[in-house]
């Protein structure tokens, strides 16, 4: 089972078109491992992007970097699908 | 003895669980629900569709999918929720009564099979089919950008380690293919809603071009009205207009190929979003996700039902 210890949904809102672009981008980036959960759209509407914990602090840097505001929507997602588990255990077993 | 009422749909299930259900509920309904398979997934599980139906033969219908993106739970669960709603509330309820004593309703609960059966394995981030993709160790095509409509253009992707492959080519996905051949040999379906999850919205073609659909102007009426009946549940706004305009450019979806293909009323939703968990949305979500989904929903099959074409 694959494990999302220390990943992050950050939610991205890009200014322009020159910042979607960028974002776009990202998902070209293979070795990121970055998972568009909301896709780029258009200037001012949030996209979603799970983030790899080893990726982290490379797409935070590259974000601020170019002045592209975010902030952390899910800020250790395997807490969550941990929390999901245990609902569901209770549930069967109710 | 098991039965409905058993069933808790405040809970996510596994595909077994679902499956299982599934039965129980044609079971507890046998002169209004019935279970069809339309095929087999890749992984060789069982495409299953329930039909709602009050008798006649090949009439009209509406056709309802849910969990096409396996990932993204709330809507499996929104579909079983649904298809319970559906099968309680004939001859209770007058919208659905007159929907069901003149039209057919076609559920599937779990449009991508293996890719459900997987997020509760092995990933719970999976999203697409489970395909093997030769020459690439990537997995999976993206079954909303398998169709034929638009199929290949810059609104998907080519790179199969994309989460928006669109696949080798238009229709390669069993998932998909099923629902073609069903659609096409019905015949008759007159209004396909393909329901998602996040994002709050309630998109109409076209996705893969600009250019307006010609009935864009009544589908839009028709969704401003739902997204307005889903407001009065618990307040949750939604947006609502072309997926090009609304969202981004997306070649090879559900509702662009239905609409190509003659059926007027094609819908697709993103349900919920609270800001916080993005499909992740924990349990206690479902049912008033489901509910005021149904608020919508209702009012697009009555709408189906008084404009036939």
């Amino acid at each position: 089972e694959q494990l999302f210890v220390g990943d992050q949904v950050l939610r991205i809102t890009a200014s322009n078109e020159e910042q979607i672009a960028l974002l776009r981008a990202l998902d070209e980036q293979t070795e990121l491992q970055v998972d568009f959960w909301r896709h780029p759209g258009s200037p001012g509407h949030p996209a979603d992007l799970r983030v790899p914990f080893p990726s982290l602090q490379a797409v935070k840097t590259l974000l601020e970097s170019k002045g592209i505001s975010y902030s952390i929507m899910i800020e250790d997602l395997q807490k969550l699908l941990d929390e999901e588990k245990k609902a569901m255990a209770k549930s069967r077993r109710t | 003895e098991r039965s409905t009422s058993t069933f808790d749909f405040a809970s996510y299930h596994t595909i077994d669980e679902i499956y299982s259900w599934m039965d129980t509920l044609v079971a507890d309904h046998p002169d209004l629900v019935s279970k069809l398979q339309i095929g087999q997934s890749y992984e060789n599980r069982s495409l299953y569709v329930l039909k709602f139906s009050t008798g006649g033969s090949n009439r009209s219908a509406i056709w309802l999918d849910t969990g096409i993106h396996s990932r993204e739970w709330i809507t499996q669960a929104t579909g079983a929720w649904t298809a319970n709603k559906i099968a309680e509330e004939y001859g209770q309820d007058p919208s659905v009564t007159a929907i069901l004593d003149g039209m057919d309703i076609f559920l599937e609960i779990i449009a991508n099979p293996d890719g459900f059966a997987y997020t509760h394995s092995s990933n719970r981030m999976w999203r697409k089919t489970r395909s093997i993709n030769a020459g690439s160790h990537c997995v999976g095509v993206d079954p909303n950008r398998n169709w034929d409509a638009g199929f290949g253009g810059s609104g998907s992707s080519s790179n199969p380690c994309s989460e928006t492959y669109r696949g080798p080519y238009a229709h390669s996905e069993r998932e998909v293919k099923a629902i073609v051949d069903f659609i096409l040999g019905h015949g008759n379906v007159k209004s396909v809603i393909s329901i998602h999850s996040y994002s709050q919205m309630l998109l109409y073609p076209y996705g893969y071009k600009t250019a307006p659909a010609p009935d864009h102007q009544e589908l839009n009426e028709v969704a401003k009205k739902a997204v307005s009946d889903l407001a009065a549940v618990y307040g949750t706004k939604y947006t609502y207009g072309s997926i090009v305009d609304t969202i981004y450019l997306a070649d090879g979806t559900t509702i662009d190929w239905t609409y190509d293909n003659g059926v007027k009323y094609s819908f697709t939703f993103e349900l919920r979003d609270t800001g916080c968990y993005g499909f992740i949305l924990p349990s206690t979500q479902i049912i008033p996700t489901a509910t005021e989904t149904w608020a919508a929903l209702l009012d697009i099959m009555v709408h189906v039902l008084e404009h036939p074409y």
